[in-house]
């Protein structure tokens, strides 16, 4: 659903 | 190059003074700071997912001042109606960070 990267780095997920 | 940051000039010195109370370290804020700001908006938790994804243009998991006003930019035209980008527009993306 999001772009690459994963993201532990956003507090939304 | 050429082309003016979409955010303007009052509407940055708004969100630079928001910047600022929130107590930044180093000229970042972390996201454990921006997020019950953004949660403020009431918009819903998805949306504001994809806003700190646009923002943090270096995913280092915190916003400078340009990030910042990015991402409030993006929550005040959401509030407005307008859709959230799924990628940020050339526009939108600060004259620092080309």
């Amino acid at each position: 659903q999001y772009p690459a990267g994963g993201s532990s780095t956003n507090p939304f997920l | 190059v050429d082309i003016p940051w979409v955010v303007k000039p009052e509407e940055r010195m708004k969100f630079d003074s928001i910047f600022d109370s929130l107590c930044p370290v180093g000229g970042m804020l972390t996201g454990d700071k921006v997020k019950p700001v953004l949660l403020n908006s009431k918009l819903p938790v998805d949306i504001l997912g994809r806003v700190w994804e646009l923002s943090d243009l270096d995913r280092d998991g915190m916003l400078d001042k340009d990030e910042f006003s990015v991402a409030m930019y993006l929550v005040y035209r959401a509030l407005e109606g307008e859709p959230v980008p799924m990628s940020l527009p050339p526009p939108l993306v600060p004259p620092s960070k080309r």
